[in-house]
């Protein structure tokens, strides 16, 4: 799975994401890469999230809205929002992977429970950092 | 100009040691090049969308990215893409499910959400919205890549299921380093 949330010049933000499911899947089964909420959400009034992982328990959790949601009713941070819900929510639930997000002031998150998620960030006149364990 | 970007490639059990430096090499270069080809839309000025779109078309073309170019095999030996893309501005969003024959099934979430009515279309419906928008239509065997296959193979073999027939149009049988393909599953597991 690949994902992406970008903010623009003009304070837009907005979240993408492409898989081609998990190996030797059957019955058409569909995780949470097309599932909006789950595995992709985006709104300028709290922020842009891209999710990877075992898509059932994203979808059950509605983990990309549900980070926008802290971050927007609770008031949290975003790297707290995604904390909360990868490292804690979706770890009790028993669920496994991780998410990329972005706010419309620029703020980047990243949280994972695996051992490993390939990852990259980069902000206007910054460098750009790459990550993988 | 204040822009930003974060790109995931995948979440799996990732572990230093167990990833050869060739290949470790290879994922860098493709997550530098990602972004890249984000700055260069938004550096220029363009949306957020047009970012994500850029950013995603060049790992859907990397046989190392599950998407597109490169995605894990169903256990009917097919490639199965899903993608969604939402906007922040307006709360518009579109997704697809379950194409095979869409070179870049970002292109077509964001045709759902653009030139649709609806914000999800699956299977061969999709397929026909993308042929009468134009969207990049490619055989199947497009997706083929031989590491995949094997891994399909393998998991099938593990749960007693039938192997399906080889794709028509894909590639002459290649070798495969059994080694490799443990590691890539581990560093793929999830979809």
């Amino acid at each position: 799975t690949v994902g992406v949330v970008a903010l623009d010049s003009d304070g837009n933000i907005a979240a993408g994401t492409s898989t081609g499911g998990t190996t030797a899947k059957r019955w058409g089964r569909v995780g949470d890469s097309p599932i909006l909420g789950a595995g992709t959400y985006a709104s300028n009034a709290s922020c842009g999230v891209s999710a990877t992982g075992t898509g059932e328990y994203f979808i059950r959790l509605t983990v990309a809205s549900r980070i926008c949601a802290l971050v927007e009713f609770q008031g949290l941070n975003l790297q707290d929002a995604s904390d909360q819900v990868i490292q804690d929510e979706l770890t009790a639930m028993g669920g496994d992977g991780g998410i990329v997000a972005l706010t419309p002031s620029g703020e980047i998150a990243w949280s994972y429970n695996t051992p490993g998620m390939y990852r990259a960030r980069q902000t206007a006149g910054g460098d750009p950092v790459v990550g993988i364990y | 100009s204040d822009w930003a970007l974060v790109i995931h490639g995948g979440a799996g059990v990732i572990e230093r040691g167990q990833m050869t430096a060739e290949r470790e090499a290879e994922y860098r270069a493709a997550m530098h090049a990602a972004l890249d080809r984000g700055e260069a839309v938004l550096e220029a000025g363009g949306s957020a969308l047009d970012a994500i779109e850029a950013v995603i078309h060049g790992m859907e073309d990397d046989p190392l990215f599950n998407a597109g170019r490169g995605a894990v095999f169903t256990a009917a030996g097919r490639n199965e893409l899903d993608a969604s893309i939402m906007d922040g501005a307006t709360l518009n969003a579109g997704a697809v499910a379950g194409v095979t024959q869409v070179r870049h099934p970002i292109s077509l979430a964001r045709a759902v959400m653009e030139r649709s009515r609806h914000v999800m279309l699956q299977g061969e419906g999709a397929e026909t919205f993308a042929i009468e928008q134009g969207i990049e239509m490619v055989p199947p065997a497009w997706f083929f890549t031989e590491r995949r296959w094997a891994s399909m193979t393998r998991s099938l073999e593990r749960l007693g299921l039938d192997l399906p027939e080889r794709p028509e149009g894909a590639p002459e049988l290649q070798g495969v380093d059994h080694g490799t393909l443990e590691r890539d599953e581990r560093e793929h597991r999830f979809g």
